[in-house]
């Protein structure tokens, strides 16, 4: 039995639109330790990985680890028919075919549940090393999807060079080219405006604007937002869930021809 | 101009 119960159902809604972009189908693994997610677009380009700890769920039961592969675009529109506020539980039996979401207004006085047929999904998964990145910048989650909007307008591609100074992202295209400069900023009142820099050396990496602006769907998860970098290797992009877990995207580099 | 690769040359299946 499988059953994971979420007052700030809300959350959950969110992470379903921080990844449905990209995937189509994914793998929701349940154990004990929580619900995890590792599963790459389409292309192979980009990949997301999420975890939601068990501890950050209001009530959670896992008597054996489950497998639940889901159609991400029909578990979309049932978490449309929760209200922001509804409490959410899902919940599955061992060796299910089906899961069922359950949503609960705050007052308990409308319940609905729907079940969803599960899929089962060849899924692939990747062994991501640990690596220590040249660059590690935190930056209000706000500004980047800002970032990533505005010089999608310009090019099909995004520079993101990071000195100890600051970090600048660069577009180029027909029309002309455009740049945006951040510089390290650590000293605001709100610690979410911070723009926080680590860097170990200097790095300068291309990337296609349409994946950064995917990630940006997981903007409304957390206030702030960390890229991490190394030459010739994929971007992370972490968005950390407040007692709760990350969603983390990884997207491949462009390399020059 | 400029390439995109995938993930798979970076991150090993498991």
């Amino acid at each position: 039995m499988f059953e994971a119960r979420l007052v700030q159902g809300a959350l959950l809604k969110k992470v379903l639109e921080s990844i449905k972009d990209l995937l189509n189908e994914a793998t929701w693994e349940c154990a004990a330790t929580g619900i995890s997610l590792q599963a790459m677009d389409s292309s192979h380009v980009s990949l997301v990985a999420l975890n939601l700890r068990s501890d950050g769920f209001d009530k959670y039961r896992c008597d054996r680890n489950v497998s639940l592969g889901m159609n991400l675009t029909n578990m979309a529109k049932i978490m449309k028919c929760a209200s922001n506020d509804d409490v959410i539980t899902i919940k599955a039996q061992d060796d299910a075919d089906t899961v069922t979401f359950v949503f609960e207004t705050p007052n308990q006085e409308k319940i609905s549940d729907y079940e969803m047929k599960l899929m089962n999904l060849d899924t692939e998964h990747l062994g991501i090393p640990d690596t220590d990145y040249s660059c590690i910048v935190k930056m209000p989650s706000v500004e980047f999807q800002r970032i990533c909007r505005d010089l999608s307008q310009i090019g099909d591609s995004v520079v993101i060079s990071c000195t100890k100074e600051g970090v600048k992202f660069s577009a180029a295209g027909d029309l002309g080219t455009g740049n945006v400069k951040l510089a390290q900023n650590a000293n605001v009142d709100k610690e979410e405006e911070a723009v926080v820099i680590e860097m170990q050396e200097p790095v300068s990496l291309t990337f296609a604007c349409r994946y950064l602006n995917s990630f940006t769907k997981a903007t409304p998860l957390a206030p702030q937002v960390q890229l991490s970098m190394s030459s010739d290797v994929p971007l992370v992009v972490e968005y950390k869930l407040e007692d709760m877990g990350y969603v983390r995207y990884y997207l491949a580099p462009k390399i020059e021809d | 101009s400029t390439s995109q690769i995938t993930l798979p040359v970076f991150f090993a299946n498991q």
